[in-house]
């Protein structure tokens, strides 16, 4: 099956997201 | 809605208490599934850099324990990064972020499956951080995940690396460790 990457951009991104 | 992740992870906090034995004083923070909850935690609890010497912290996937007789970590070894203590306010928190970020990421590609977990270890004569995978007999995954480790954390080249087995560090002391793997 497909595997849920994220990469460092997008996890720092919803860092501070509400 | 929240971003989920591939694996559901453990975050565990080991304070040192020499009166009682190491697994006492080995505790599960809590677990999450999803970018949202990373952060909640993340923001939440002290940075490793201002934890007591003697503290770890330790992310694994959920099931495994940090420890290395744990069924999936006891034929495996670690990356480790080992710091000097000048390194303890410049880099420590950086690259104890970034190490969790690979993980929770899945950055290593293909071998993600390898990953068991990372652990940081606060010490006064010097602090490391380490990623721990499954199998030592693996090379092409442990190569792979020192390699992208290493670009991840932006070591220069000059900077070497070594991957040792559980079982030797569990049987030898300090520096009679011997590398299993460099990159």
């Amino acid at each position: 099956g497909t595997r849920i990457i994220y990469d460092r951009k997008f996890l720092m991104e919803c860092r501070n997201s509400p | 809605m929240k971003h989920p992740l591939q694996n559901r992870w453990t975050l565990w906090f080991y304070k040192n208490d020499k009166t009682k034995p190491w697994q006492a004083n080995l505790r599960l923070v809590t677990k999450f599934d999803t970018v949202e909850d990373f952060w909640a935690l993340y923001n939440h609890i002290q940075l490793a850099s201002r934890l007591m010497s003697g503290c770890d912290y330790s992310l694994f996937k959920d099931g495994i324990e940090p420890m290395w007789e744990d069924n999936r970590n006891k034929c495996g070894g670690r990356w480790l990064i080992t710091l000097s203590k000048q390194q303890r306010m410049l880099e420590l928190d950086q690259f104890w972020l970034e190490t969790l970020l690979c993980l929770i990421g899945e950055a290593f590609d293909d071998y993600n499956n390898d990953v068991c977990g990372a652990v940081i270890n606060v010490r006064a004569k010097g602090d490391k951080i380490a990623i721990w995978t499954r199998d030592t007999e693996n090379q092409k995954a442990v190569l792979h995940i020192g390699k992208t480790y290493k670009e991840r954390l932006g070591l220069p080249m000059r900077i070497v690396i070594g991957y040792q087995a559980h079982a030797d560090t569990a049987t030898k002391s300090g520096f009679g460790v011997k590398n299993k793997f460099v990159v």
